[in-house]
């Protein structure tokens, strides 16, 4: 996945 | 009510420089502990996580929770208006649509008001997990700027790569390549020199240097920086602010397909 992908399933929404 | 009164207004200055290149807009969130703010770049690429502890300001008070989305272009205009040694007061209502911003000189013989508007941003918020790193480097913050800088005129990408004896920084182009290594600092006279690694195990990762030269934005807030890696989770690029806050960024390190 893109860089943008990693973040996103790294954080997560609150 | 809310109001925050930072007598180092300068330490304000350089947050705002620190991030308005990544960010056009942002939520300031303000409650008795103090102002944080949590953003994802433009480009939805990075994430940028503020704290300035309520105890850093010579006065704060917060009655409600509040929480005051800013135009950042405009925000540092104003602060533009501050000299680096004001006495920097943010002020608001409870459930504002502006805020204020006082500028004392140290005599107190000048003082400027400036009021903003705010404005409504829908911004989710972002949960940051616990993380376990494997490598923790702390090093001086000019350095830092210094390498990503040099290291970016050869390609887009630097590869940071740690083990127990330093960090080493390297970079592949059209050109040729470039690497610059770190040893870890057995006696410095001054903290604020040191090279120092925690290691659990070695790692390598590859970056943006787009986003690590936007991040170096804030090495004038702090002599040192704390990189904190590991394999497959984003790097934490971290400055103190004074002794109370700090301001770190995220980046997920590239994959090669």
């Amino acid at each position: 996945g893109s860089v943008q992908q990693r973040m996103d399933s790294f954080f997560t929404v609150v | 009510m809310f109001e925050a009164r930072l007598t180092q207004g300068s330490l304000l200055k350089k947050v705002m420089e620190a991030i308005r290149e990544l960010l056009n807009e942002a939520s300031f969130d303000c409650s008795e502990n103090g102002i944080q703010l949590q953003a994802m770049d433009n480009s939805h690429v990075s994430l940028v996580s503020l704290n300035m502890g309520s105890e850093g300001f010579d006065k704060f008070r917060c009655d409600r929770n509040l929480t005051m989305g800013m135009n950042l272009a405009s925000l540092s205009k104003i602060l533009k208006c501050a000299s680096n040694s004001d006495a920097i007061t943010l002020k608001a209502q409870d459930d504002p649509d502006t805020v204020t911003f006082t500028f004392e000189s140290e005599n107190n013989e000048r003082v400027s008001d400036y009021s903003m508007k705010l404005i409504n941003l829908d911004q989710e918020h972002l949960g940051i997990p616990d993380t376990e790193y494997s490598c923790v480097v702390k090093m001086p913050s000019a350095d830092f700027a210094r390498i990503c800088k040099d290291l970016s005129q050869f390609g887009d990408c630097i590869t940071i790569s740690c083990t127990k004896e330093g960090i080493k920084f390297s970079v592949a182009g059209d050109i040729g390549t470039g690497n610059v290594k770190l040893a870890q600092t057995a006696n410095v006279d001054k903290e604020s020199e040191a090279v120092t690694v925690e290691m659990q195990e070695p790692v390598s990762l590859t970056f943006a240097c787009r986003y690590l030269n936007h991040f170096t934005k804030a090495t004038p807030l702090s002599e040192q920086v704390q990189l904190s890696l590991s394999a497959d989770v984003p790097l934490v690029v971290e400055y103190k602010i004074g002794e109370f806050g700090h301001i770190r960024y995220y980046l997920a390190p590239k994959i090669d397909e």
